[in-house]
């Protein structure tokens, strides 16, 4: 059984992919006590650890080191949860990237300026809201069919798209934005009240009122 | 090759998005 | 065995990875012929099997239609590209997420206006070569005491790294710039001599003058 510390910072989506693979798993994740975020990752005997300074990071309990939020949910994960063919293997890395090239990049774009992360760009936002509503789309017309992203249960895509969507429903997919992505919102709902996931992210409350960014 | 290149989307902007998250979370957790 | 249909435009790095990891297994991968970029992937039968659009994007013979680059070099790869471990299919994921997220960026900011397909702006030129120099530089120290980037053979880390350097080791990295990567330079020439890498990119040439920005 995979046990290990994780580093990272508290609500951190990208950790929470891990935490709830682990949760699926029975993986023994601990979070690294004392983690300043910006000191414990730019120190000499973290970098040692891991290069790059980035966390979400993982040092197994034998001693191995991962970095990169997807590869560390694997590692943590279950057969289950992997994906049962070279087929669903394969599903499996197409909607993990789905994630990070079609939602990460638009949704940090309309919700970092609400959060105050960054400033505000009316075009960039616009841009963006266009680009969540083809990735919700996608997944809306994928989800048609089907209750699950891979096969017929729960695996690491739906875990990886679910907590790349987290930012997304909770500040700005207001009831009016979201409504149209039926199948997408059951899905979310679904995946959001799961005891494994509810576990790490706790009760989820959707967006009621899309944050606006305040000057 | 390069026209179809540059269609392709590729997020230019990530390191500026990299650096205010770092600078936001490491200021909420600092 | 896997065989099918790739779609992609031609000198496609990204499809240079599923191109080189057939070579390696022995799946027949065939180029879709007549495949006019910006019209059949915009064609509603094309949109049908693949909603996003994008390329490379491939259709195997018994129907299935993967898109996302690193999903389809693991669906037509063997088990000695896909890691034979937990831990080496985890640091699989890591390295293709690292050639997705802390070179791609960098090198197109860097390579796009050299191409002539981008405007050229200083100051994104000067962080994308300092990004380019972290990377770099984590592949050079991980490479000191290995020959590859995950365990004794080549793997698809290998491969899909290699591929998302290219452009940068045609176009920008002359020697003054690469010369202080010792151990990266060792592995990428390496890659590029191995007779599947040749198979599908040919002869490559290493950057002798670095390209500029022409107005």
């Amino acid at each position: 059984m995979v046990a290990g510390k994780l580093y990272t910072y508290p609500e951190n989506f990208r950790a929470f992919k891990a935490l709830i693979a682990a949760q699926y798993s029975g993986a023994k994740l601990e979070i690294a006590k004392g983690f300043v975020f910006g000191e414990t990752n730019k120190s000499d005997a973290f970098l040692k650890k891991f290069p790059l300074g980035k966390v979400p990071a993982f040092e197994s309990a034998d001693g191995h080191c991962i970095a990169e939020s997807n590869a560390i949910a694997y590692y943590v994960a279950n057969e289950t949860l992997r994906g049962s063919s070279d087929l669903e293997k394969a599903q499996i890395i197409q909607w993990m990237t789905f994630a990070d090239t079609e939602i990460l990049p638009a949704s940090c774009t309309w919700v970092f300026p609400v959060l105050g992360i960054m400033q505000f760009n009316k075009q960039a936002t616009a841009r963006a809201k266009e680009d969540i509503d083809k990735a919700l789309q996608a997944l809306d017309d994928h989800l048609l069919t089907r209750t699950y992203l891979v096969g017929e249960r729960i695996t690491l895509a739906d875990i990886v798209v679910t907590c790349t969507l987290l930012h997304l429903y909770q500040h700005v997919l207001d009831e009016a934005f979201r409504k149209s992505y039926v199948n997408t919102n059951r899905w979310f709902i679904t995946l959001i009240n799961q005891k494994q996931v509810k576990a790490v992210i706790g009760d989820f409350k959707l967006c009621e009122k899309a944050g606006e960014f305040d000057p | 090759a390069a026209d179809c290149l540059a269609s392709e989307r590729i997020w230019f902007d990530k390191p500026r998005y990299d650096e205010a998250e770092r600078r936001f979370y490491e200021q909420m957790n600092g």
